[in-house]
């Protein structure tokens, strides 16, 4: 319908000013690119209900030596 | 440890896979691992069923989410055997448990080991070397924009909500990174990898990370 075409328009018109946002960070040339994909036209809620839905369980730190830091 | 290191190299990883419209990735990095460290062992590399792990592993949620230690811990106490991929195909919704009698051909695990590297993270390059691919939870709430490179920033670690298959590193070049195969298809990212920068413990990628034994 065309208010959904309108709504994706916004979420699209969002993903490209979020996009400039982090590409702002990136200056080295091998740093993360951000820009169209496929989730684009996905608001941040739709995007993080469909995808984002993993939970971690509380795993032990590890016992071996500590090499960083 | 070697600078670099990629478990495709060694023919020991899966091609990328996409979940589609379905909370699975607990799934995806899950079954990644076993297939990987059933590679590894000297078997074929075989696309195991992910639809398997998402019906049966009930403490987990389908389609709605899950956690990969909760689905390691049902894979380790019931000795179900995973069954190939093509036969038990991936539908993207969660389904009714097929059961498979224990004569059937299989992958069972027997054991795994879940840790927090955080500050650690050459320890886990170990963990990688010695294990193979492991299974890692992650925030991913920046990659909805991501299309390639190492990601070094806007990635929060203790928010993880996605989880994934860390299955190599490379330190030889300025910026140190993880190769993380993704469950978005082939054609979200690098060909469906992430790159993270290591150190820092960036996207939480060292917070919750799973190795399988078979």
């Amino acid at each position: 319908s065309s208010e959904e075409l309108n709504r994706r328009r916004v979420y699209f018109q969002d993903a490209r000013k979020r996009q400039a946002y982090l590409n702002s960070f990136s200056t080295a040339p091998q740093s993360a690119k951000y820009g169209i994909n496929q989730f684009s036209d996905l608001s941040q809620k739709e995007f993080r209900d469909l995808y984002l839905r993993a939970s971690a369980d509380r795993a032990p730190h590890f016992s071996g030596p500590k090499t960083e830091g | 440890l070697p600078a670099k290191f990629d478990w495709r190299d060694k023919a020991a990883v899966a091609p990328v896979r996409n979940q589609q419209a379905c909370g699975s990735c607990w799934a995806f990095s899950v079954v990644g691992a076993v297939q990987s460290a059933h590679a590894i062992e000297g078997s074929q590399l075989e696309q195991l069923s992910v639809q398997q792990v998402l019906d049966c592993s009930i403490k987990n949620e389908g389609c709605n989410g899950g956690s990969p230690v909760r689905a390691l811990n049902w894979l380790k106490q019931t000795r179900v055997k995973l069954v190939p991929q093509s036969e038990y195909p991936y539908k993207a919704k969660t389904g009714i448990c097929h059961f498979f009698s224990q004569s059937h051909d299989g992958v069972a695990v027997k054991n795994f080991a879940a840790h927090d590297f955080g500050g650690q993270e050459e320890a886990m390059m170990g963990q990688l070397l010695e294990h193979g691919p492991l299974a890692a939870v992650v925030d991913a709430v920046s990659w909805q924009d991501y299309q390639g490179g190492i990601i070094q920033h806007h990635c929060s670690s203790q928010w993880s909500n996605h989880a994934v298959l860390v299955v190599g590193y490379d330190t030889t070049g300025d910026i140190p990174y993880w190769i993380v195969q993704n469950s978005w298809g082939p054609t979200w990212g690098n060909e469906g990898y992430v790159y993270i920068k290591i150190g820092g413990n960036i996207c939480g990628i060292a917070d919750s990370v799973a190795a399988v034994i078979l």
